[in-house]
């Protein structure tokens, strides 16, 4: 209103729009979430002693942090302190990194060089949630 | 000095891939580290130095025995999901199955009409795979039969194994003998594999880390039929493969798994997918046993 008053002031620019306002505060695009990878013991020319499983899909997390983690992410509120360090004060200070959080586990076969044969279950193989930290 | 030459000589020879990870330069770290290195399963080992190929290509690897193998993936397919991810099963305390081979066997085969087949074979086991934190749960003697003749229906097998440790180390000839009766019943199929259980005679040794287990090993097979209770008829030659050596163990370290020890983690409990119908039959009948171990543990 205060432009329509006094046209002069206002910059030469496209009407002001609230959604230019908001576009700060949306999730980034490339957000961070859990991304797929599978591999096989064989491409690491590993199946010669591990047995089984023959894929293993450990997964990995990627993607930008929003600045206001919250509740979807279950990040901590040092998150938050950290990015605003990082805008206002500090850029030499990281941002939030995006990182799993939970992971399952995996049980492998494998053959030993004594040649005995071990199934053993391994913690934290899987990557099955993913924060920013 | 020359004992330590002899002493990485005899390591080599009993863990290969151990010396491996000391002759190899990359992985000269200091001496405390590298004996908690030198623990960690070798799958964790390659995972940390991707050292896989030096180490792969270093050291030989003796080959598993083909039938142990085919027992190995049946008790993986029955623990795990295809995509690796641990089953949880009433009883599955175990983290960690460890099958051994003998290294080696003298064989001695007498028949005897009355007493029927007898098999003793000497069994010498090296368990060094067995690390400090890997506490046993239970240990077996697992036989597979490949029975020549064609078996009726319905036969029982009334079978006597008699084990004794040989301790070289003293000069009393060894006393730790431990004798088990048990029959076996071949249904239709033919069994393939069967489990005895010899946790009681291996315990003591293993707690006081044996890791050469010497066995002389006597196993009696007459055939008979419980009903009746005419005299055993004529021994069946059931071919005896010398068995191999199988522990449960709970392997206490970091990376192990402990998704049955709720209190330990305090994770989310897994969904129980009833009771573990293992393939194979337990002579012992120690099921229960496991049952209320299992309960204890979990309680």
């Amino acid at each position: 209103q205060r432009r329509n008053e006094n046209p002069k002031a206002a910059p030469a620019t496209s009407p002001y729009n609230l959604s230019e306002y908001f576009k700060q505060f949306v999730f980034p695009q490339n957000e961070c979430q859990l991304h797929n990878f599978r591999l096989s013991f064989s491409q690491l020319k590993w199946d010669k002693w591990i047995i089984a499983p023959h894929r293993y899909s450990p997964q990995y997390c990627q993607g930008d942090c929003p600045r206001v983690m919250g509740h979807r992410y279950g990040s901590p509120v040092h998150t938050m302190v950290q990015n605003l360090i990082y805008e206002k004060l500090d850029p030499s200070v990281p941002k939030p990194s995006c990182v799993p959080a939970e992971y399952s586990p995996l049980s492998v076969l494998t053959i030993e060089p004594d040649g005995s044969i071990v199934y053993k279950e391994y913690e934290d193989m899987i990557a099955t949630k993913c924060t920013c930290r | 000095p020359r004992s330590r030459s002899r002493g990485s000589l005899e390591k080599f020879l009993a863990a290969p891939e151990d010396a491996a990870s000391e002759l190899n330069p990359v992985l000269q770290l200091p001496k405390g580290v590298r004996q908690g290195y030198a623990l960690l399963p070798p799958l964790l080992k390659a995972l940390s130095d991707q050292g896989a190929r030096t180490w792969d290509s270093e050291v030989p690897r003796l080959q598993p025995d083909s039938r142990a193998l085919r027992f190995m993936k049946k008790l993986y397919k029955m623990s795990a999901t295809k995509e690796g991810i641990p089953k949880a099963h009433k009883g599955h305390l175990y983290n960690t199955v460890r099958l051994f081979t003998p290294f080696l066997e003298c064989r001695h085969h007498h028949r005897d009409l009355v007493k029927g087949d007898a098999h003793s074979v000497d069994l010498l086991f090296n368990l060094d795979r067995v690390t400090a934190l890997e506490h046993l749960l239970k240990s077996v003697l697992l036989y597979s039969f490949d029975t020549s003749v064609p078996i009726s229906s319905s036969v029982t097998f009334i079978c006597h194994l008699s084990i004794k440790e040989h301790d070289f180390s003293s000069q009393v000839c060894p006393s730790i003998s431990h004798s088990l009766a048990f029959s076996l019943h071949f249904g239709v199929r033919k069994r393939k594999w069967v489990e005895i259980d010899v946790t009681s005679f291996l315990q003591p040794l293993i707690a006081t880390n044996r890791r050469n287990i010497h066995m002389a090993v006597n196993f009696t097979c007459l055939m008979g039929d419980p009903q009746r209770s005419t005299k055993p008829e004529n021994p069946v030659n059931v071919t005896l493969v010398p068995p191999s050596l199988l522990l449960y163990l709970n392997d206490t370290s970091e990376q192990a798994y402990h998704g049955w020890n709720l209190l330990r983690h305090g994770r989310k409990s897994p969904v129980w997918t009833g009771q573990r119908n293992s393939p194979l039959v337990d002579p012992m009948g120690d099921k229960k046993k496991g049952n209320s171990k299992g309960k204890r543990a979990s309680r």
